[in-house]
């Protein structure tokens, strides 16, 4: 049986000089989760679909990466987050935008996907359908991790000085 | 932004993808990610998903635009990923994003300095990556 899974957590890597050996293991630990979570759903010949979403559900519940709990913030010090799946051979697609409260955003873009008869719902339209599909929901408190929020305070003074951006990726992307 | 794509054993593929965005965002801005065809898509083809500047990607249309160039240019998924992501780079779209084609084929270029990736197969052996190695 022949199938594959590849996964980002994102391009906002910490500059080399500054990942120390404790902080790239526990990187490295969080993609072999994900990638372990999907590769479960294939070997067993479930479907494509199921394998994306049980690896980037890994990738949300790990606070190294920028989705999910670890999301950065807004200018406001709020979480909005986005979410999308996409299904090849049907085209059937889901997607959420500007929400914060599902554990598991793409799980609301699976909903979405699956459960309306739209592609893209966003704020407090998409919130509320994830409620009625009945989606695990957490606090704000959930999504927020203390390293995300110095990098919001930096980005947020940097703007106050008008200091000219030399954010490396991982203060601009997360 | 995290985001996975996948092959199964049946041919089909999907991709998926998630974000909190960009640090400091206004409130109320949307990047590439829930934008089919920019940050996330899916065909008969090939399945991506993307993470960088989102929006000098949903401007290219940076994942369809690696779906058209393998459908209608008969390119293959390395060469259009590659060349797309390069593009994005040129016109001040720093990022990457994983691809992967109906053969199983994947792909994960990127501009910038690193991108936290991985992929695995059927022997079931992780491989992961950070920055070029």
């Amino acid at each position: 049986m022949r199938f594959s899974l590849a996964i980002h957590g994102g391009a906002g890597t910490r500059p080399r000089e500054a990942m120390t050996g404790e902080a790239e293991a526990g990187f490295r630990a969080g993609l072999s989760r994900a990638l372990l979570s999907g590769c479960r759903v294939l070997e067993k010949g479930g479907p494509a679909l199921e394998a994306v979403t049980q690896a980037v559900i890994a990738l949300e519940d790990d606070p190294h990466f920028n989705a999910g709990r670890g999301s950065v913030y807004t200018s406001s010090s709020t979480h909005e987050m986005d979410a999308a799946v996409m299904d090849g051979a049907s085209r059937k697609a889901g997607a959420v935008a500007g929400i914060c409260g599902p554990r598991n955003p793409v799980l609301a873009a699976r909903a979405v996907m699956e459960k309306s008869e739209n592609v893209l719902l966003i704020g407090q339209g998409a919130m509320a359908f994830c409620r009625e599909q009945g989606l695990a929901f957490e606090e704000s408190a959930y999504f927020d991790t203390p390293e995300r929020f110095a990098a919001l305070q930096a980005e947020l003074e940097r703007r106050r000085l008008k200091r000219e951006d030399t954010r490396d990726d991982a203060a601009r992307h997360g | 932004t995290v985001g996975a794509v996948a092959c199964d054993a049946a041919g089909n593929l999907a991709a998926a993808t998630s974000t909190g965005g960009m640090t400091g965002k206004l409130p109320g801005r949307v990047g590439d990610c829930p934008v089919f065809g920019a940050g996330t898509w899916a065909d008969e083809s090939c399945a991506i998903s993307a993470t960088g500047h989102g929006e000098v990607f949903i401007r290219y249309a940076a994942a369809h635009e690696i779906a058209a160039r393998m459908r209608l240019g008969k390119q293959s998924l390395a060469k259009a990923a590659e060349a797309v992501v390069a593009e994005l780079g040129i016109q001040g779209g720093s990022g990457g994003l994983v691809a992967i084609d109906a053969a199983g084929e994947v792909a994960l270029p990127f501009n910038c300095a690193g991108m936290y990736r991985g992929r695995i197969g059927a022997d079931g052996i992780a491989w992961t990556g950070i920055y070029r190695e």
